[in-house]
């Protein structure tokens, strides 16, 4: 299909928690999220793969100026959701493509891949929407990976930007 | 803030394919992509979380007419990719929360995940992006989510739809 991608976009602001090995039973979503949201820190990506021996791990990303206090809270709270552990990670970009009637991401998402694989750019987390994939990398790498996407789907320069 | 959740919306065409413990090195997640795309098989949901020693999983849903075709098709480049293991699941359906201005997803997902919890529907997958929070629940479980997030969030009938 004839996909248009339109734009790069990252985000530099971001930090990533995860809550590893929480019970994958209903309730335990809300209890992560709603002190949370008592405290007005501002989640933007929540990634939530399939379980294992009905354990699985919640990533959520902050701003930069939230990790510390949404780090403190989080464990201050790990018991009540029976978390193993909870991890963080301020050094980390978001990076996405962006294009209408993506029916399918399967082209754009192996092109995407490729190229950051080419450049060693390994992608620590992945995320998508109906216009969107978006990749977590090391933020070090954001510029060389904006660069090279753009690059590859034949972007002008006003087809980058900062996320809004 | 204040968030307008203007609508709900399933997709009951989902299936759901992963590929577990693959190597969290650059390249892999381009490895398995490219003869999807190959195929013509469509991918709409891709998800990955962060790997323990240096492994991960990867999720992704096609509909469920591709979804024979391509579990045959990841078994068959399982070795390629050093996945331990390749597992689906065709009995999902994914339930979604639109709103525009979502600043932050906190308010909105606490809420969707804490109705899901009191009718005991478990959420198998998160996934996000700036205007949309949709969860993969089991296929069974479609109507009674949307119905109760349409209560919830005080939604017209309008609201309600089929994901296009
Ligand atoms: C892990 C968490 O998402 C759980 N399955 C829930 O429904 O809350
Ligand atoms: C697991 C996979 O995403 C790997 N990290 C890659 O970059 O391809």
């Amino acid at each position: 299909e004839k996909v248009v991608v339109s734009g790069v976009t990252y985000n530099k602001d971001e930090a990533k928690i995860s809550v590893l090995r929480v019970p994958d039973r209903p309730g335990i979503a809300a209890l992560l999220f709603k002190p949370l949201t008592e405290a007005g820190i501002n989640v933007d990506m929540i990634v939530q793969n399939i379980s294992h021996d009905s354990h699985t791990d919640m990533t959520f990303t902050v701003t930069k100026t939230d990790y510390k206090r949404a780090l403190k809270l989080v464990k201050e709270i790990g018991d009540k959701i029976e978390a193993k552990e909870v991890v963080g990670d301020p050094n980390i970009a978001k990076v996405s493509i962006v294009g209408a009637g993506m029916r399918s991401h399967a082209g754009v998402a192996s092109r995407m891949f490729e190229v950051l694989a080419q450049e060693g750019i390994n992608i620590m987390m992945i995320s998508t929407s109906e216009i969107k994939i978006s990749c977590v990398v090391d933020i070090k790498y954001t510029e060389l990976a904006v660069r090279v996407l753009h690059k590859e789907f034949g972007l002008g320069k006003d087809d980058i930007g900062e996320e809004k």
